[in-house]
């Protein structure tokens, strides 16, 4: 499943 | 990433930097809290899980790197080190850190994207981050005063998740689905815990006076 987007920040 | 994220990311370098420039400069880490420090360490350790298994960006991987070393380093200087642990307020010292673990990772059994292994110890240092400043500030308020380099220290790691609400809206403008409620309350809660701290230090930087908590 695509990573959601909170999870490309630190 | 968003000119707001990359402030954020580089402000919360610039704090980690500060407390290890006073803890090696000053060979001392009175004013610091350990149980803070070791709450961080615990933050960035249930964050960073997926670090080895979903690659983002060199940027990414070297900044989580950056957050897990330096926070072990200190936890560990602050415990083994025989000259910076001897400054230690052991005795100031003595928030009760276990609860603020055990709130957070009932919270985030409770409240998650997932019920998956990885979610929930996100939501856990999501909450956990929230409140790991706790001790620090309480650490504060005992010793009264607060010398420069750790009242820049609390400063930085404040505003950098401030710039951090500014980039969640932003992204929420720009970018569809951008549901990350978890994150955003959580990073609410924790800028406002800041909030007395921020008020007196702008009051000591504007009398240009050495920083003072009301005990």
């Amino acid at each position: 499943p695509p990573i959601s987007s909170i999870k490309d920040e630190l | 990433m968003n000119i707001f994220r990359f402030a954020g990311d580089m402000t919360h370098l610039i704090s980690i930097l500060v407390l290890l420039l006073k803890i090696y400069a000053t060979k001392s880490c009175s004013g610091i809290s350990l149980k803070t420090q070791e709450l961080y360490a615990l933050v960035f350790l249930t964050r960073y899980l997926d670090l080895f298994t979903d690659f983002i960006s060199v940027y990414n991987t070297i900044m989580k790197l950056v957050f897990i070393a330096s926070s072990l380093a200190v936890v560990c200087c602050m415990r083994m080190h025989r000259v910076v642990r001897r400054s230690y307020d052991k005795d100031l010292d003595t928030f009760r850190h276990y609860f603020l673990i055990l709130a957070s990772f009932v919270l985030a059994l409770l409240v998650n994207e997932k019920f998956t292994f990885q979610e929930i110890f996100w939501a856990f240092s999501i909450y956990l981050e929230a409140l790991a400043i706790l001790p620090q500030l309480v650490l504060l308020q005992r010793s009264g005063n607060v010398d420069n380099l750790t009242g820049q220290y609390v400063f930085f790691l404040g505003a950098y998740r401030a710039f951090y609400i500014l980039n969640w809206i932003y992204r929420y403008f720009t970018e569809q689905h951008f549901s990350r409620w978890i994150a955003c309350v959580s990073g609410l809660v924790q800028t406002v815990l800041y909030a007395d701290f921020f008020y007196y230090y702008f009051i000591s930087w504007k009398n240009n006076a050495k920083m003072q908590l009301p005990a």
